[in-house]
């Protein structure tokens, strides 16, 4: 089911994304 | 004071929400491979995974969203 494999792929993205996020913002207080 | 999980998903909605419209557009998004290692396509890939509803604008709450599926994932 090419769905599946597209939300597979989509929650590696959204890691990538929120992990560049946090660690972007880490040790700025 | 203690950092909540809102504080947060509101700080990095703000990254993301250049102009501070309160909305994030595909444009928004793409541009963000300035400050990010991602480039603009996945990015784009980004913004189609929170945007569920298809509505070509993502709102602090679709962004909360993606961002608690993202934890609750890490976290198991």
């Amino acid at each position: 089911d090419p769905n599946i494999k597209a939300g597979a792929a989509n929650e590696g993205v959204l890691a990538n994304f929120f992990n560049s996020l946090l660690s972007k913002k880490t040790g700025t207080s | 004071g203690p950092i909540t999980l809102l504080d947060k998903t509101k700080e990095f909605f703000q990254t993301c929400d250049v102009e501070g419209r309160g909305f994030i557009t595909r444009t928004d998004m793409r541009r963000l491979h300035r400050e990010l290692p991602l480039s603009a396509e996945e990015l784009e890939d980004v913004f189609d995974s929170l945007d569920a509803q298809r509505s070509g604008y993502l709102t602090l709450e679709a962004f909360s969203s993606g961002f608690s599926q993202f934890l609750h994932g890490r976290r198991l």
